[in-house]
């Protein structure tokens, strides 16, 4: 089973039509990981990415240099799904 | 009927039993529902879709789907509790039971069972098919990009280890064709309502092209409607307009392929994210989900029924 130890959301602000394009590269880029949770690119709308905890720095790092405004979303990916997978095993129970 | 009053719809249920409980409800209410087999996956698990008819004959119906990407884990258990309330509120709330003294509803709980599977024992983050791509060690292709509309075009991918691949050529995807065959056999079908997760809109087509629909006021005039029913329950906020206008342009989406065959009302939902899930939305929202998405679907129905055409 695939674990996301250390994976993060990111939800990435794009405010110009540079940000977006910076985006769409990225996005079309499977080489990067990069888990797209929605899609479609606007600077009205937010956009969130499952980043791996390995290229969170890089990732990160790109973003602040390309002055893309993001927040962290989701800290850590698989305590949510640890908290989800103990839930359902509990409902099982039931 | 015992069996059906207990069970947990506040929870995210595994694929087993999603599909006893359907028989569960199918046993309960056997006079209006049906269990219909369209098909098997490409791991040959079954395909079914509830019919809920009063009875008729090629009678005019509506098709609702959810879960065809298998990570949005709302849509399928929104979709349970929904097949839950029609069944219960016929004969009770006039709506419902003047709809199926009507009309029939073709209602697709898991519409990706491999992709469901595949998220409950080896990635939850699994959106795609399962199929292999020849050449590729990625596999599965994106079964909303795989229908036969612009197929190919923009706002799709051709790397089949893309999330948005899509796929080798229309209707390649089993679970695809699965559909479009029990559709164009059918052929009275005057609605087609797909629910994906997340977002929070509520669209129309055109995706593979940001030309207008020529019934796009009229859409928009019922989503607009019918959202506002949704939102009188919890004030969702939801936005409405076609997939390209509102979100991107995506080409080979199932709405776009029903519309271009006739089918009019043909929409399709983005389910809540209210809270910063994602798609790991907390079980403890799945009623709210399902309770406020049943308000707008209820209202397109209506919509529906009363506009025939």
């Amino acid at each position: 089973e695939e674990l996301f130890n250390g994976d993060q959301v990111l939800r990435v602000l794009p405010e110009s039509e540079d940000h977006i394009q910076a985006l769409k590269e990225l996005e079309e880029d499977v080489d990067s990981e990069l888990d797209f949770w929605n899609h479609g690119f606007s600077t009205e709308r937010p956009v969130d990415i499952r980043v791996p905890h390995d290229s969170l720095y890089a990732f990160k790092d790109f973003l602040m240099e390309n002055n893309i405004p993001f927040t962290v979303m989701i800290n850590n990916v698989q305590e949510l799904l640890d908290e989800e997978r103990a839930e359902m095993v509990n409902n099982e129970g039931l | 009927e015992r069996k059906t009053k207990s069970f947990n719809f506040a929870a995210y249920h595994n694929l087993e039993t999603i599909y006893a409980f359907m028989d569960t409800l199918v046993a309960s209410h056997p006079s209006l529902i049906s269990k219909v087999n369209i098909g098997s996956s490409y791991e040959n698990r079954p395909m079914y879709a509830l019919k809920f008819s009063t009875g008729g004959v090629s009678r005019p119906a509506i098709w609702v789907d959810a879960g065809i990407h298998a990570r949005e884990w709302v849509t399928q258990a929104s979709a349970v509790w929904i097949a839950n309330k029609i069944a219960s509120d016929y004969g009770v709330d006039p709506s419902v039971t003047s709809l199926l003294g009507q009309m029939d509803i073709y209602l697709m709980i898991v519409t990706n069972p491999d992709g469901y599977a595949f998220t409950h024992t080896s990635n939850r983050m699994w959106r795609k098919t399962r199929s292999v791509n020849a050449g590729s060690s990625c596999r599965g292709a994106d079964p909303n990009r795989n229908w036969d509309a612009g197929f190919g075009g923009p706002g799709a991918s051709k790397d089949p280890c893309s999330d948005s691949y899509h796929g080798p050529y229309a209707n390649s995807e089993v679970e695809v064709k699965n559909v479009v065959d029990l559709i164009k056999g059918h052929g009275n079908f005057k609605s087609f309502i797909s629910i994906h997760s997340y977002s929070q809109l509520l669209m129309y087509p055109y995706g593979y092209t940001c030309t207008d629909v020529p019934d796009k006021s009229e859409l928009h005039a019922v989503g607009t409607a019918a959202i506002k029913e949704l939102t009188s329950l919890y004030n969702t906020r939801y936005q409405v307009g076609s997939i390209c206008k509102i979100i991107y342009q995506a080409s080979g989406g199932s709405i776009d392929w029903t519309y271009n065959i006739g089918i009019k009302y043909s929409f399709a939902f983005e389910l809540r994210d209210t809270g910063f899930y994602g798609f790991l939305l907390p079980a403890n929202q799945i009623l709210p989900t399902a309770e406020e998405t049943w308000l707008g679907l209820k209202y397109i129905m209506g919509y529906v029924r009363d506009h025939p055409y």
